[in-house]
């Protein structure tokens, strides 16, 4: 089973200002 | 903005937090997010608050307006029914919970209007 860093969530979870 | 819908998470991947104790994606709690937030020198912890919920161009795809941050900043993303949000001590969340779970075999919860999810940004950003 491959291990993600938890930065690696950052994509999935809600919308930034940046964005 | 509207970004096109993007991959879900995979559910059976181990995530390794800052600390570096290793979860799979499905038993994350809010309180992991905070804690590696806190540890971490390139992001920070913001939040996000579900104020539409509308349907999308595509019949499997919703365009959720949230309002971010302490600026309460108006960003709109489209993405499909099934994809999952993680919301502020409720945990992984999305539009339609019952394909989540048959999609990525990840227990999910109803997204609703006033639901405030956790985003992470980067530190020095802004």
């Amino acid at each position: 089973v491959p291990v993600f860093p938890w930065h690696s969530l950052v994509p999935f979870l809600a919308p930034t200002q940046s964005d | 903005a509207a970004p096109s819908p993007t991959p879900a998470p995979v559910p059976s991947s181990i995530i390794q937090l800052a600390d570096g104790e290793l979860k799979r994606v499905e038993d994350l709690k809010t309180e992991d997010f905070i804690q590696s937030a806190e540890i971490s020198s390139e992001l920070k912890i913001d939040s996000s608050t579900v104020e539409r919920i509308d349907s999308g161009q595509s019949p499997n795809a919703v365009v959720i307006q949230f309002s971010v941050g302490e600026l309460k900043a108006q960003v709109c993303v489209e993405v499909l029914v099934e994809y999952p949000f993680f919301v502020f001590g409720q945990g992984w969340s999305s539009c339609c919970p019952d394909r989540t779970t048959q999609l990525f075999e990840l227990s999910c919860a109803k997204l609703c209007v006033g639901d405030v999810c956790v985003s992470l940004t980067l530190r020095g950003l802004r």
